[in-house]
C-alpha cells in the first residue's frame, strides 16, 4: 500500500478543505510553528483509520475534533478526513478486494480488471450531532471494514506505525504486555 | 498463534540487536521473554545499555537514550514487516546532534520500504525529506498546508536535470 | 489558612494573565477555582486560550503551546515568591524559534530573583547563560562536569572589564 | 537563599567526586550530550532536598541512585550529594537558625554572630546497605531538618521548582487538586 493523499475539512484547526499530496515514496516532513497544526495531521490519520478514543486524540469527546470555531469563523458543523491510497497488488489480495466488494455497501476498489495497480479512498465523517459515517470510494460501510484494510500493517488497532508527539519516550516504560500485543500485531 | 509470534519475535529481536548496535555504536540491547502474572502469555522486557554503561533498568536511561532505543525498536518492526507509511511526531525532540544525525541516516535507510512523515522543528531532520509540508495559520485559528517538492540533490529538483523520483 | 491561600492565588493569577498575555501576544490565560467532588477545597482549573482562537479544553492545546503556558505559570509563581534557585529540564524541547526567544527573554527578566540553571541542547537557550556547565562522559559511563564562566558581553569576560558580576 | 555549591560523589554516573560552584547570579547552563548525566545532576538536588520516591527518580528503589559501574569502574558503596548555600539574613531568619541550632545533633548555622550571612552546607548519603544520613554542616540531623529549611520556597515536598525532564508538558494536564498544593505551597 502506498499514501497518495490525505484530505481535511472541519477537522480541528483546518477549517477550509485542505490537501496533502504525496507523489513519489521517500521521507516527508510536516514543518510550522507551535500551534500551527502540525499534530492535528496526524490526529487525522489515526483518526480515519478508526481511532475510538477521544482521548488519545487529545480531546474529551469526539466532538471534539470539529473545528471549533476561531475568531472570524464560526464553529463547522461536521469533521471530514480522507485517505487515498494505491494497493500496487490489488489484483492479488483477496482481503482488500473483499472488503471493497463484500456486503454493508462497500465497493469495488477502483482498477480495471486486467491492471494490476488499485486506488481507493477511505473517508470517516462526524457530524456535531454525534452521527458518524465511514465511506470506501464514497460508499457507506461499517469502521471494521476500514480496519480490516490495515490488520497487521502497524496502521491497525494498535498503530504502532503512529507515534504521538511526546510518546516516544514512553515506549520504553510501556507494560510488558502491551509491548507483546504490538509485536502480535506485526506477526 | 504462538507460534507465528515466536516466530515474528525472535526475528524482530534480531533486528533490534542490530539497530541498537548501530544507533548506540555499541552496547546491548534486545527483548526479553518475561512470566507475566495472571496470565499464560509470556510479556516483553526490553533491556539497553549503551556501550561502557552497566546494564540496568531501562528507566534509568536518559531522555535521549530512551527516545533512541524506541526508535530503534520500531524500526526492528518495520525491518521485519514494513508499514505502507508512518508517522512520526517529534520523535527527535530529546536527541542531540549526533544523534539526530545517526536518526536521519536511519530513516534513508528505511525509507526505501517504508514512507515516513516527520514531524519536526529540526533543521538538520527537515534536509532528509523530499517534500516539505510547510502548515501556516495566517488566519488565526484555521490551518493551511501549503506541499513544497525538493530535489534530491541541493534542494532544486529543477537544477539537476532528473525528474522527480 | 483559606484565607492565605486566596490571597496566594489571586496574585498569582494577575501575574499569569500578565506572563501569558507576554508569551502568546495576547489570548486568554488565567486559573479558576472550581467545586470537586469528595473535598470541600475548591480545585484549579486552567484555561489557555492563545490569540484568535477559541476557548477550549486546554488538553487540545499543541505540545509548544502546552509548554509555554506551563512555562508562564511557573514564572507567575516565582513573580509572586521567588524561589532561591530553579532547576529546568529541557522544558524548551517542544518550542519553536520564535518561542524560545520570548522563553529567553522571560528568563532575562526573572534572573534577578531567583536563579536558573537550565538543562538545554538548544543554543538560543545557552545563549544568555553566564556560566555554562559542560557535562562529559570521557569515560564511558562516568560524569565529569567542566564550568566555564561566560561574560555578560560577546561571550567573554576578560574583554569588557567589568568584573564578573 | 543563594544556591553557592552542588558536590556529587557516587550519584548515579558520577562515580567521581565533582562540583559545580555558583558565583553570582543570573542563569547557568548544564550541557553536553545525550546520556553524559545532566537529569543526574537535576535528581541530585531533588535528592539532597528530600524527595523520598525512587520513582521520581527514575529507579525502582532508593538504592539505584547508588554508583552502579561501569565498564572499567566497580560499584560505589555509597552516594552522597551536597548543596552549600548563602542566607544572607541568617540573623534575621529565627527558622534557619533554630534548625541549624536545635536538638537532633543540628549544628550553628555558619557567620560570625554579628555577620548578616551565613554560609551552610546540607548533606544526604545513602549507602548500599540501605542506611541513610541526613548532614547539616556535617552534623547528623533528621531528613525534617532539611526540609524545613526549605517550606514555601518551592524547594520543598511539592518541588514546583525544580521540573523534571518531560515534565513542563504535563504541568497543564495535571490534576486539579495537585495544582492546588503547589499554589498552597507558594502560599
Ligand atoms: N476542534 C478544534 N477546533 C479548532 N481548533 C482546534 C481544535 N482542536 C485543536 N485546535 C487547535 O489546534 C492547535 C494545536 O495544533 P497542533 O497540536 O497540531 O499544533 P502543532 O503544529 O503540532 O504545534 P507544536 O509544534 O507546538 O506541537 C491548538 O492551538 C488548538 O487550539
Ligand atoms: N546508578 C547509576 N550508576 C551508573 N550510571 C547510572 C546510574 N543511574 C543512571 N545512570 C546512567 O546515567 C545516564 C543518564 O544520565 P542523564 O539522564 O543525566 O542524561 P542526560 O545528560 O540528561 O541526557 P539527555 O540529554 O538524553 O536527557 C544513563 O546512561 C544511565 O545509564
Ligand atoms: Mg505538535
Ligand atoms: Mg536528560
Amino acid at each position: 500500500l502506498k499514501l497518495k493523499k490525505i484530505e481535511l475539512v472541519g477537522f480541528k484547526s483546518f477549517c477550509d478543505r485542505q490537501e496533502l499530496p504525496f507523489n513519489g515514496g521517500g521521507v516527508s516532513a510536516v514543518v510550522g510553528p507551535n500551534g500551527c497544526g502540525k499534530s492535528n495531521i496526524s490526529d487525522s490519520i489515526s483518526w480515519v483509520l478508526g481511532e475510538r478514543s477521544a482521548k488519545s486524540l487529545r480531546g474529551s469527546r469526539m466532538q471534539d475534533v470539529i473545528f471549533n470555531g476561531s475568531r472570524d469563523r464560526k464553529p463547522s458543523g461536521m469533521a471530514s478526513v480522507s485517505l487515498t491510497l494505491l494497493d500496487p497488488d490489488a489484483h492479488l489480495k483477496p482481503r482488500t478486494a473483499l472488503v471493497a466488494n463484500g456486503s454493508n455497501g462497500a465497493t469495488r476498489v477502483n482498477g480495471s480488471p486486467n491492471g494490476r495497480a488499485a486506488e481507493f479512498t477511505i473517508t470517516r465523517k462526524l457530524f456535531r450531532s454525534g452521527e458518524s459515517q465511514y465511506l470506501i470510494n464514497g460508499k457507506l460501510c461499517r469502521l471494521r471494514d476500514i480496519q480490516d484494510i490495515f490488520l497487521g500493517t502497524g496502521l491497525g488497532p494498535e498503530h504502532y506505525a503512529i507515534i504521538e508527539q511526546g510518546r516516544i519516550g514512553q515506549i520504553l516504560s510501556s507494560r510488558p504486555l502491551d509491548r507483546r500485543s504490538i509485536i502480535e500485531e506485526a506477526a | 498463534s504462538r507460534k507465528q509470534f515466536n516466530e515474528a519475535f525472535e526475528e524482530i529481536n534480531i533486528n533490534f540487536r542490530g539497530m541498537f548496535a548501530t544507533l548506540f555504536g555499541g552496547g546491548v540491547g534486545e527483548m526479553r521473554l518475561i512470566e507475566t502474572e495472571g496470565t499464560s502469555e509470556a510479556g516483553i522486557e526490553i533491556v539497553a545499555s549503551p556501550p561502557g554503561k552497566r546494564l540496568q533498568n531501562v528507566a534509568l536511561l536518559s531522555g535521549g537514550e530512551k527516545s533512541l532505543a524506541a526508535i530503534g525498536l520500531l524500526m526492528a518492526i518495520f525491518q521485519y514487516k514494513p508499514s505502507p507509511f508512518c508517522v512520526l511526531d517529534e520523535v527527535d525532540a530529546a536527541l542531540d546532534d549526533s544523534n539526530i544525525v545517526r536518526f536521519r541516516r536511519l530513516l534513508q535507510q528505511m525509507a526505501g520500504q517504508t514512507q515516513f512523515i516527520l514531524i519536526t522543528h529540526a533543521k538538520t531532520t527537515m534536509e532528509v525529506a523530499q517534500t516539505l509540508y510547510g502548515v501556516i495559520m495566517q488566519e488565526p485559528g484555521v490551518s493551511r498546508v501549503v506541499s513544497v517538492k525538493i530535489g534530491e540533490h541541493d534542494g532544486d529538483a529543477a537544477t539537476n536535470g532528473t525528474p522527480y523520483a
